[in-house]
């Protein structure tokens, strides 16, 4: 553990928990994508199959649990609580999901995981976790992808739901210095090209908001993207 | 082919 996967991690969880606080104060779901979500669910519930297999440390158990928990409320929130699910707006939230990002990642890491020759000799159970594991990294480079859609539709953003995204940005970031750091002062550290090219991917789709993000926060106003 | 590297991280 280093400081800037520590910060990474920090980001992450303080970006979830100004949505559920904004999600439970403001009691309004409105300018939040719940496609974004279900697919931050997907990721996490993919991912964290090794919580079952393999265990590394108190640390990152607790963390994937919090994730993969706090994830499904806001889900629930969005979808079946009242009154903030009369807030989502369902007509804006268009981002074709399933067409345009699961299905794409799941035969991109069909694809890697077969090409790469990962796997080969091990059990089905692991080849299948080691899929699972791949498709969450690809699918999570993109998962912000309906709620910046989402963004561009409203352009004016509250404020808690550009903190949300700055906090979320900031994370992967991170994560690309952690990876940096680990490079060098970790010998024997093994590479996930995938998961670095993914990492990047994901922070640059940020970039654009970041600037605006910056921007208004000099001028100290009200945020608004461009046309 | 767990063990080291991004897949200790989250």
């Amino acid at each position: 553990m280093n400081v800037f996967r520590l910060c990474g991690d920090m980001s992450h969880v303080f970006s979830i928990v100004v949505l559920l606080l904004r999600l439970r104060v403001a009691k309004n779901a409105s300018g939040i994508s719940l496609r974004t979500h279900e697919l931050f669910l997907l990721v996490f519930l993919t991912r964290y199959t090794d919580l079952f297999t393999t265990y590394y440390s108190l640390y990152n158990s607790c963390m994937k649990i919090a994730y993969i928990l706090s994830t499904a409320s806001i889900v629930y929130m969005i979808r079946l609580s009242d009154p903030i699910c009369t807030t989502y707006d369902k007509a804006q939230d268009t981002f074709r999901h399933w067409a345009f990002a699961v299905g794409p990642c799941a035969v991109l890491a069909t694809l890697t995981h077969f090409i790469s020759g990962e796997g080969s000799g091990y059990s089905l159970f692991v080849n299948i976790q080691e899929l699972l594991w791949t498709f969450s990294i690809y699918l999570e480079s993109i998962a912000i992808l309906p709620q910046l859609i989402l963004l561009q539709r409203y352009r004016e953003v509250e404020n808690l739901t550009g903190n949300y995204i700055f906090f979320m940005g900031s994370y992967r970031a991170l994560y690309i210095l952690n990876w940096i750091y680990r490079t060098y002062y970790e010998p024997g550290y093994r590479h996930h090209y995938v998961a670095y090219f993914c990492g990047v991917l994901q922070t640059l789709l940020y970039a654009d908001f970041f600037y605006y993000y910056m921007q208004s926060k000099r001028r100290g106003g009200r945020f608004s993207l461009p046309t | 082919l767990k063990d080291g590297g991004s897949k200790d991280e989250l």
